[in-house]
């Protein structure tokens, strides 16, 4: 695993999250479940909670939208990047984008939300890419079934060496 | 600057893919304009070779099918080298 430069990492407990824009590809109420459990996948081994606002400026703000979508870095259609993300912070800290180029799915076809929006909250939680192909944090998407899914052993040791253990 | 013309074993339009996702997520920060970030010769096969390393290919600094392989799967928008 790694981290950014300077380790920036998220210095409360109860961090808020926004979903600005949704897809058309899965229900409001698919995406809002399938964004709360790649959160929990991380509560469940540190020492954070996330909660779900509808107005306001949340700590990390969510939008599904293609091409230029409000950064400097637009998406480029299908394919190619999925998503991306900011490291923790202020203002913009955080704040998670998907490519709505993409088709975004709860099963194999496509590409699995559950899987990228855990990656990028990887990002927003102060992790950045590892070479373990194994890992949750390797830069290139790859299905793996996600019933049960499980923080993989070197982003858990990754993100508790920010934010300490869930247990401790 | 000079365009990267390494022993590349791959189409001219793989050739490109490949300096442009060098580009994106291998160099440095503050170069997103295409007319500034040519690549020299040396900076991508540095860039190319550190990628090749990032993914456990043999790092050989040229372009070759299962470089290009990575280089077209889906992936994250966030650069791998942080910044």
């Amino acid at each position: 695993y790694g981290h950014f430069p300077g380790k920036p990492r998220w210095k409360k407990r109860l961090i808020t999250y926004r979903i600005t824009r949704y897809t058309p590809d899965l229900t409001q109420r698919e995406v809002d479940t399938t964004i709360g459990q790649a959160f929990q996948l991380y509560s469940d081994v540190i020492p954070l909670d996330f909660k779900q606002i509808y107005s306001g400026t949340a700590d990390i703000m969510i939008l599904f939208k293609g091409g230029h979508h409000g950064d400097f870095y637009p998406f480029d259609g299908a394919g190619g990047v999925l998503a991306h993300a900011n490291s923790p912070g202020q203002n913009e800290g955080g704040d998670t984008h998907f490519d709505d180029d993409e088709t975004w799915t709860l099963t194999r076809r496509g590409v699995n939300l559950l899987l990228v929006a855990a990656h990028e909250f990887g990002h927003a939680l102060g992790l950045d890419h590892s070479r373990d192909r194994r890992a949750l944090m390797f830069p290139t998407y790859q299905y793996v079934n996600t019933y049960g899914y499980k923080l993989p052993d070197d982003d858990r040791r990754g993100v508790q060496a920010l934010y300490g253990s869930r247990t401790t | 600057p000079t365009a990267p013309t390494s022993n590349s074993t791959v189409s001219p339009e793989e050739q490109d893919l490949a300096e442009e996702y060098i580009s994106q997520f291998y160099s440095d920060v503050g170069t997103k304009n295409t007319s500034l970030r040519r690549l020299t010769n040396n900076t991508f096969r540095e860039d190319l070779e550190a990628m090749q390393a990032f993914f456990g290919l043999e790092v050989t600094g040229v372009v070759d099918n299962e470089t290009i392989t990575i280089m077209k799967s889906p992936r994250c928008g966030v650069s791998d080298i942080s910044r």
